[in-house]
């Protein structure tokens, strides 16, 4: 049963588990972690998403700071999966550095719409924010779309990019939206784009039922829609390493005890 | 995975044999018995070796270290310990049947963060405090 990974501690001794060793520690372990039992997340491929990737990428920076402190863990603690992201900024650094929890949502819209009613161009997104554990507060609240280079016929404009909170749906006209953000890029930049939508977050956290999603639109700086696909914004359809996510930072609001067995 | 899990039990009872039989004096502490003197002891916890893979993203596992070994007099020789823990001893050798002696436990912990995917495939950074033993006293 000997163990020999670089990671590991040589004179550490091993012997292998008996099933129900396994299953009892298992059950400890998840219960030191929190958790009621163990995750299954669906989907394979998972790992290669933009959000995973982006994840890792704060664990890196978590570790690496927890190691400059000195407080940190005695061995680099290696990743089960392998992955190469450069998304983090000094931003979420920043926000990091006041986290309890970081979570990243993955987007539930399967149907996109290009095309409202008033011949405006728009995508939509919808993530769960109801699976955050108790006690949790959001800090701040980041939503992340990649932008590739845009179509040809757009060389050389500026593109104003706008993300909208959806507060009421209606049959048969377009929705009611609330501005959230927006950035001006240049249509021939390509990279990640982010937006804040802290108290969007909060408000969705606090009334989940009036969750109806996001909205983004792109216009040029005249205020023509521009249809989202030509101007590079990756959606659904795009490569799993640029798919959209919400990111959110947690600052834990009490002292959580563990039930008493 | 611990190493001497057996070896501590014999020695545990060993031990208890021996406190039944004589009463420790100060000078009375050779080399073999500092050996088994409280202290930090390798443990690694392998979220591999508990098949959680296909969740838990990072790490592999985590150093978690714990803590064993007799807390006897001269504490200080070795380790951190409390004021409380002096008294303890000191009681403990004028009591040695009725008072045991001071607890072999962690005195600094640290945190260690773990990345997992949840059920709907979200994924989650958590800082988990005290779940390495970063030094052992006697308390």
């Amino acid at each position: 049963c000997g163990f020999t990974d670089n990671h590991v501690h040589s004179s550490f001794i091993y012997r292998r588990l008996r099933n129900h060793e396994r299953r009892e520690i298992q059950r400890e372990i998840l219960s030191i972690l929190g958790l009621p039992h163990r995750p299954r997340p669906f989907s394979p491929g998972k790992q290669a998403s933009s959000a995973p990737l982006f994840m890792l990428d704060l664990y890196n920076a978590m570790a690496v700071e927890e190691e400059e402190e000195g407080v940190a863990q005695p061995y680099r603690a290696a990743p089960l999966l392998g992955h190469s992201p450069a998304l983090t900024s000094a931003h979420d650094t920043n926000f990091l550095n006041d986290a309890d929890m970081v979570m990243s949502f993955v987007n539930l819209v399967e149907k996109d719409k290009d095309f409202s009613h008033q011949r405006r161009h728009f995508k939509e997104f919808r993530f769960d924010l109801t699976q955050i554990p108790d006690g949790e507060a959001v800090t701040a609240a980041e939503f992340r779309i990649y932008k590739d280079r845009s179509h040809s016929r757009y060389d050389n404009i500026t593109l104003k990019v706008s993300i909208y909170q959806v507060v009421k749906e209606y049959q048969n006209k377009d929705a009611e939206t609330f501005l959230l953000d927006s950035k001006k890029v240049q249509a021939s930049d390509g990279g990640w784009l982010v937006f804040d939508i802290t108290a969007t977050s909060n408000h969705w956290v606090m009334n989940p039922q009036q969750n109806l999603g996001l909205q983004l639109c792109v216009e040029t700086v005249d205020g023509r829609s521009v249809n989202i696909k030509s101007a590079g914004i990756i959606g659904r359809n795009g490569p799993q390493s640029k798919q959209p996510f919400l990111v959110a930072f947690f600052k834990a609001s009490g002292v959580l005890l563990r039930s008493v067995r | 995975a611990a190493g001497g899990k057996k070896k501590n039990h014999n020695r545990n009872k060993s031990t208890n044999q021996q406190e039944s039989s004589r009463a420790p004096k100060t000078g009375d502490y050779n080399t073999s018995e500092q050996k088994q003197a409280c202290k930090k002891h390798e443990l690694y916890v392998s979220f591999r070796d508990l098949g959680w893979q296909d969740w838990i993203i990072a790490p592999e596992g985590y150093a978690a270290f714990y803590c064993d070994g007799e807390c006897s007099f001269p504490l200080n020789a070795h380790m951190n310990a409390t004021n409380h823990a002096i008294v303890q001893t000191l009681v403990h050798l004028m009591f040695p049947d009725n008072v045991p002696k001071p607890c072999c436990a962690p005195t600094k912990l640290n945190a260690i963060s773990v990345l997992y995917f949840d059920d709907s495939s979200n994924v989650i950074l958590k800082k988990y405090r005290n779940m390495v033993v970063r030094s052992c006293g006697c308390h």
